[in-house]
């Protein structure tokens, strides 16, 4: 049990080291265990340094920072193991455009893999999916799906 | 393993019966502020096992039943179904096709089965256990939590490699 | 000391009340005191209800609709109590695009009496600004301010 | 009364001396992720009195002192000036031009200012007590904060509400 969690952790580091630098255009972040010698009650550390900037505690990172990089521990565990679906609810709320634009190119590569169902209300994330769906509120309160075409928003 | 479809009826704003189908690739889930996007994210929680109020933003299970309207009356019963394509066997099943569903009544009734066949809460969180979609899921990230894991203890972040090793 | 609070609270809860539905398009809010008879110890409960829902607790509410009830507070205080200026850091972030462009006309409203330092990444705020600055780090790690034009956003 | 100027030299990501001139009406503040926004409102809390290291995202409040970078060096000290126009006596003084400033040096030393002349950070305080911008103030909202006040308790915003009283 103890191999295979530590298999499982090195892959997650190696995947969240590798892809760290391509979502933030540079930088290096790394995850470490507290307790290498006791694999049972060791605890996992992040530390995420952006492009150009010195490594400090994660608390010092901006909004947009920290959300993108907890993306990333994301995309670097699916990497390892796919889930077989993934539902993501406006997680990059707080992404600027170019960003966000990073963030969908990453779900098109590993949507090969897992299948994602994602909230959104950024033009960036609409228009790399596949299909959407709408939700609308047309008789209020009562919840209501409909299609939506993807070249109405493409154009917006 | 593949979500291929997603119905409700009588879940929080889903009054009427609802079915949504998935296909591979990625999905979009659009539409105004307070319209149920987040609604249906809980929906899948809930089917899955998701036991906690709180965690769906209730103070107890019953507030996910469709409360009513100024137009409309509440109803008794909310209920989720979700299948899955589960020929990987990527869920702990034998079984090809999964079919999950859960209901649950004002009086408190709650109702679990899997491929028609009634069943108990702990069969449905056996099935997702191990997929990277059991409790403590992240595959499942709700609304305003993303950055949460860079909150959490050490130790909570060790507990999610862990269900995935 | 409880009499100038009584009338404090009232004149908010007034606010708060009339504002709510301009702010929804409709819908209900209330503040009320939890001890009424008690006003060193009393606290304040807030129900909100969005237009043709019912009155649920708050925390069902959605992203949006918590984000839109809380500015709705702010803006009631603002108008009994207006405050010498007002940071706002992305508190629209979670609002749709007819959301921002109602809490955009309210900055247009309350601006008279209150200056407004507004930290945004959404369109429809940054057109409703009379003037924008932009933070930039062309120099890694090292922020920088700079004019921004307000046409090259509307433009967007 | 209307916060007219801005100054920060070494506080956060603003290394270099940086004026910020504002003017009555709506100002937005624009840049990208990580670029320095939410540490502009954040030097504006410090210079007022902030005291809480946690407050402004850091462990100490040295946190706040610029610590370079890459290619620069850290710096040893952070300084905050604020300028206000203070006709009105919206602040709590008798005088019509208020300009506050703070420092802090690595080595632990602060300097609080007020028209040049040195105060207590008691002073500062103050100065913005009753305002709406004292301490718990409804008018700096934080990034991710914004429904805070939804999850309070009604204590909690019961004081907010007497603050303004
Ligand atoms: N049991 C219930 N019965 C009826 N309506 C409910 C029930 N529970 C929640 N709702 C309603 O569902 C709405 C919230 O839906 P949801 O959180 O899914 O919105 P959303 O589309 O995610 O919005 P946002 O974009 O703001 O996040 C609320 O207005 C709430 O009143
Ligand atoms: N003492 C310091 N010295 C140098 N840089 C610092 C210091 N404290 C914080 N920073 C840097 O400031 C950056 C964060 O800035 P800030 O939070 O203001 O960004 P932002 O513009 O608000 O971004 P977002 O749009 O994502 O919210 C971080 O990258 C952080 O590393
Ligand atoms: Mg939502
Ligand atoms: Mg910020």
């Amino acid at each position: 049990v103890a191999d295979r969690f530590l298999e499982t952790f090195q892959g997650v580091a190696k995947a969240f080291a590798r892809i760290f630098p391509i979502m933030f255009g540079g930088g290096e972040a790394r995850l470490t265990l507290t307790l290498p010698d006791d694999l049972l009650h060791t605890g996992v550390d992040i530390s995420a340094q952006p492009p150009g900037k010195k490594l400090q505690q994660l608390s010092l990172l901006s909004g947009g920072e920290r959300a993108l990089t907890a993306i990333t521990l994301l995309f670097a565990i699916l990497q390892v193991r796919p889930a077989p679906f993934c539902v993501l609810d406006e997680v990059e709320a707080s992404l600027d455009d170019a960003n966000i634009d990073r963030f969908a190119h990453f779900l098109q590569q590993y949507q090969k893999h897992t299948q994602f169902i994602v909230i959104t209300h950024r033009r960036g994330t609409m228009v790399a999916a596949d299909r959407l769906y709408g939700v609308t509120m047309q008789e209020s309160g009562v919840s209501k799906m409909v299609s939506v075409s993807l070249k109405e928003f493409a154009n917006q | 393993m593949g979500l291929t479809r997603l119905q409700l009826k009588g879940f929080k704003s889903f009054a009427d019966a609802t079915t949504i189908e998935f296909s591979p690739g990625i999905t979009g889930i659009v539409g105004p502020n307070g319209s149920g996007k987040s609604n249906l994210s809980e929906s899948m929680r809930w089917v899955m096992g998701e036991q906690s109020a709180k965690g769906l933003r209730g103070n107890q299970m019953a507030d996910v039943i469709f409360a009513g309207t100024a137009l409309r009356p509440a109803v008794n019963m909310a209920e989720v179904t979700m299948t899955f394509d589960n020929r990987d066997h990527a869920l702990k099943s034998a079984l090809k096709t999964l079919v999950v569903r859960r209901a649950l009544y004002t009086d408190g009734t709650s109702e679990y089965a899997i491929n028609g066949k009634t069943c108990r809460l702990k069969d449905i969180t056996d099935l997702f256990m191990d997929s990277g979609l059991g409790k403590g899921s992240f595959a499942i990230i709700g609304q305003g939590r993303v950055d949460e894991i860079l909150n959490s203890k050490p130790e909570t972040r060790r507990d999610l490699i862990e269900e995935v090793a």
